[in-house]
Formats: C-alpha cells, structure tokens, sequence
C-alpha cells in the first residue's frame, strides 16, 4: 500500500502520474505572433502529461499495439519503452488573422485544443 | 447574420476544471474590448503601414460567433452563413469614386485578391456596400429603385436588388451575391483583380440615378464603411499553422528597403518564432 504524502502524491516508484490532460496556456503575444493574429490574443490548448504503465485503463483508449508495449514494458522495462501519452482527440479554434496581403481572415484551424488524452 | 449570434458564456466549456493560469475572465471579453485595450491594434498601426487594418464588424462578428459556437461544441460549418466554408477571407475595395464625373451614375469596386489559393475551394463569395443616409434627402429619388451589380469586363448583370427610399433614411450595409462571377473564374486568365460595377435604375426603367443620392458615394467614408469582398472558402486538407507563418515572412522579405531597415523588432520575433 502506498502511503500519500502531503501533496496527495506518492513516494517511490509511482511518483508520476498517470496519462491524463493538462493545463498548457498559450498565449499568442508571447510567441510574437500577435502581428499577424487579431484574436484570440491566447487560449487554453492543454497538453498530455504522465506515464501509460500497466495495467492500462480504458478511459485511455489505448490501442491494441499500446496494449501489447505496455504488457512487454511491465514485464522487462529494459527492452520496451512504455507507450506514449498523446493526444487522441483534439477539436479546432477558430482564428481571426491578417494575411500577407493585409486582408483579415476569419479561419477555423484544425486540432488546436487537446481534448482527450490516450496511450498510443 | 445576426440571427445566428450567439452570446458568448461568461465562461467557456472548455475551461471547466482546468487550471487557469493567468486571468480567468479573459475568454469572456468582447473583441471590441480587446481591440479597445489591446495594443495589438497599435502594433499593427506601426507595422502594417498607415492605412492601418481595422477589421470590419462583420469579419469580427463572425469570429464572435462562430469561436462561441465552437465553445458551445457546435460546428461553425453548420451556418447557413458559413456557406460551409472553414476560411473566410475580407478584401478591402480599392476603388476611387470620379469626383469629375458628377452625377456618379456608375461606380467601380475593385480588390486585389491574389491571397487566394488555387489550392482552397470557393464556396460563396458576397459584396458587402455600406450605404450611408444621403445628405439630400429632398433630391433621393422618390419610388422604388434598382441597384445592380454587373462584372466591369463582361457588363454580366451578377445580383440586383430593390431598394425603398423610405429605408434609405437610415444607414445600413447591401450585400450582394457575386458567386456567379467566381464559379468559372480561374486564376490563370483572369489574374489577381476582381473588378465589379454598380448601378442604379429607377424601378424597372433603364434610367440611371445618381449614385450620389442613394448614399453610395465614396467621400467621408472610414475605414470600416469601405466596400469590402467576403470570399468563403474551404480547405481541401488540413492546414497547419506553418503556411501563414511562411506567407507572412514571404512578403516581409519582398517588402520595400525602408520597411526592412525599422524591420529590427521584427528580426527578433522572426527569430524567437
């Protein structure tokens, strides 16, 4: 049984946290991009953090090769690598900017927020 | 339009349970706030040049809603309005009114629209013209009257429209479907102008009217009741960021010597890009 610490987080081996979303704040001006994007000036994106480790839960989607890495990582961790948290599904924003000919353009790009974290 | 406007909730869906890190409230700002605050506006003054790009109202409500759509998890391609189109560009008229010529009995709007790519499908394509109250109202001509809008190079009648004195009192925008013009257009023989004509009839009679009396002409107008083309496209594949950001520095590197010699800041955000 692992004991919790103060933080709520756990010693030892599992000190990690499992594959999950979380918080990525992007903020356009920071990236020097506010002079050619009007608005959003910045948006939550999120981002996928934590280990895919056995035995993996459902929630994660995992695929069945994810399964089968996992399942040889738990066993032997020195020959396969653990699968990978990563987005598995993402949903669009829309942004409105000001194109090389200095026309504004409204546009709905593609996967810009995570929505769903999964072991892949 | 504004029938499909959608109030953006105070706070979005998507931020719910995540960790806010900065301000909390700052999904629920209007653009016009934004603009009013920002000083992006500013920047774009330097950078852009002196005309400065002042997004028309309508390109900002589109924005408005269809980013409030989005937070509500509906598509924006599901509007009627959106023509289905994931892209929608402005193009500002560059047109003169011929001050020598008076009355105005035709008026040219003409956009560059070389920005557009071959590679993106048109979907619809609209003239927007702001019409403002006439200064005399005693000379407006009296009776319904047409307005029509032809293709400067074929005289091809594209949209017309019957407009009532009696609206005439009050300000408002014309839209004009210019699709026609776009469905055989190809790039090659055509070039990067689009260049489209307007006229006014009285009623159904071959007798031009003064532009001028129906609040067309150009004179005193500001950047935002400029003419503006709204062309719709939508992606044949998926786009990434990268595009614009190439576009951008493209016509930043065949910019004027002056341009690049103040380019310093620009260089630095280049580089941190």
């Amino acid at each position: 049984t692992a004991l919790n610490n103060r933080h709520g987080k756990r010693h030892g081996k599992k000190s990690k946290s499992r594959c999950s979303k979380k918080a990525l704040h992007v903020n356009f001006k920071e990236l020097g991009w506010d002079d050619w994007i009007i608005a959003p000036l910045d948006y939550e994106a999120y981002h996928c953090e934590g280990v895919c480790d056995f035995p993996l839960r459902s929630h994660l989607e995992p695929t069945n090769h994810a399964i089968i890495q996992t399942l040889m990582n738990s066993m032997d961790p020195n020959s396969t690598p653990p699968s990978c948290c990563v987005p598995t599904k993402l949903s669009p924003i829309s942004i409105l900017y000001i194109d090389s000919g200095n026309n504004v353009v409204y546009k709905q790009y593609e996967d810009m927020v995570v929505e769903q974290c999964g072991c892949r | 339009f504004q029938s499909a406007a959608i109030i953006s909730p105070s706070v979005p869906r998507r931020n719910k349970g995540a960790k806010i890190l900065h301000d909390g409230q700052r999904s629920t700002k209007f653009l016009k706030e934004i603009f009013a605050s920002s000083p992006i506006l500013s920047h774009h003054q330097e950078d852009f040049n002196k005309d400065a790009i002042v997004p028309h109202d309508y390109m900002l409500s589109i924005y408005r809603t269809y980013s409030a759509a989005e937070r509500l998890g509906l598509n924006a391609s599901f509007f009627r309005s959106s023509k289905s189109a994931n892209t929608i560009t402005s193009f500002v008229d560059r047109g003169t009114d011929d001050l020598l010529h008076s009355p105005l009995r035709r008026q040219k709007y003409l956009f560059d629209v070389s920005t557009l790519s071959d590679k993106e499908e048109l979907v619809g394509a609209e003239l927007r013209i702001f019409r403002k109250v006439p200064g005399d109202l005693q000379t407006s001509p009296t009776g319904l009257y047409d307005i029509q809008l032809l293709s400067c190079r074929s005289e091809r009648l594209l949209d017309s429209r019957s407009l009532d004195p009696l609206d005439s009192r009050k300000p408002g925008w014309e839209v004009l479907d210019v699709w026609e013009m776009f469905k055989n257009r190809h790039h090659s023989d055509q070039g990067s102008q689009i260049c489209l004509q307007l006229k006014g009839t009285l009623g159904k009679s071959e007798m031009e009217i003064d532009l001028k009396q129906m609040g067309f002409d150009r004179t005193g107008r500001t950047q935002q009741e400029k003419a503006i083309l709204v062309v719709y496209t939508r992606s044949k594949k998926r786009e990434n960021l990268f595009n614009e950001m190439k576009e951008k520095i493209k016509s930043r590197g065949s910019g004027s010597r002056s341009e690049e010699e103040r380019g310093l800041q620009f260089k630095a955000r280049r580089r941190r890009r």
